[in-house]
């Protein structure tokens, strides 16, 4: 653990806590992908089965078991609680598109073909490209509010700082996960384009965020 | 993969 890394996991944590409490709070989760968020729940089940079969530490284990909670808590106040403000109409994002792709990647490229493994490995691809279905609906509708660019912005730092996290470890444990690296930096490399939008639209005070 | 390799990060 380093300090890139435990930052990284918090600013995972307070995306996840804005997303949820704002979906709460306006009771609504109109301009949310339920598809994205839907793929997270998906990314965290595959990738924490090891709940079942290690124990890392007190950490990795409640972190785990609150983002399971958190992701299952949100797609359920999208498509259940507050299913009517849902735009179904404009999270049109063909996910088939991405899991086939990832499906068959995660059988050619992964650490060692077995179940738990595969399935680990289809997690951390489906992590990279789960926020497509999103940011398409941004792009489709041009704006969003600005609370979810703020849950993007801190999903995106998320990703920045875990590469940070990498360097560090790379540096200083000659630790590398190149399966998890490449994913990550193309994952990141997505929030490229959110964040310049971000810092010269969002922070300059007005309300929404809204494509030229 | 070993345990130790990489399975402690989230």
């Amino acid at each position: 653990m380093n300090v890139f890394r435990l930052a990284g996991d918090v600013s995972h944590l307070v995306a996840i806590i804005i997303l949820l409490l704002k979906i709460w709070r306006s009771k609504s989760c109109a301009g949310i992908s339920g598809k994205s968020q839907v793929l997270f729940a998906l990314v965290f089940t595959t990738r924490y089965l090891d709940l079942f079969t290690v124990f890392i530490s007190v950490y990795n284990t409640v972190m785990k078991v609150v983002f399971l909670a958190l992701s299952y808590a949100t797609v359920y106040l999208i498509y259940m609680r507050f299913r009517n403000s849902y735009n179904s109409e404009n999270d049109t994002f063909r996910v088939e598109f991405l899991l086939v792709p990832v499906i068959g990647l995660s059988f050619l490229e992964n650490y060692a073909f077995t179940p738990l493994e595969i399935l680990w490995t289809f997690s951390i691809f489906l992590e990279a490209v789960a926020i497509m279905p999103q940011l398409f609906m941004i792009t489709k509708t041009g704006e969003a509010e600005s609370i979810t660019t703020h849950y993007l912005f801190f999903l995106g730092l998320y990703r920045a700082l875990y590469i940070a996290n990498w360097v560090w470890r790379y540096h200083t444990e000659s630790f590398y996960d190149l399966i998890a690296i490449v994913s990550g930096v193309v994952q990141t490399i997505f929030f490229c384009d959110f964040f310049y939008l971000y810092f010269t639209r969002v922070l300059r005070g007005r309300g929404k965020m809204t494509l030229p | 993969m070993d345990d130790d390799f990489g399975k402690d990060e989230l």
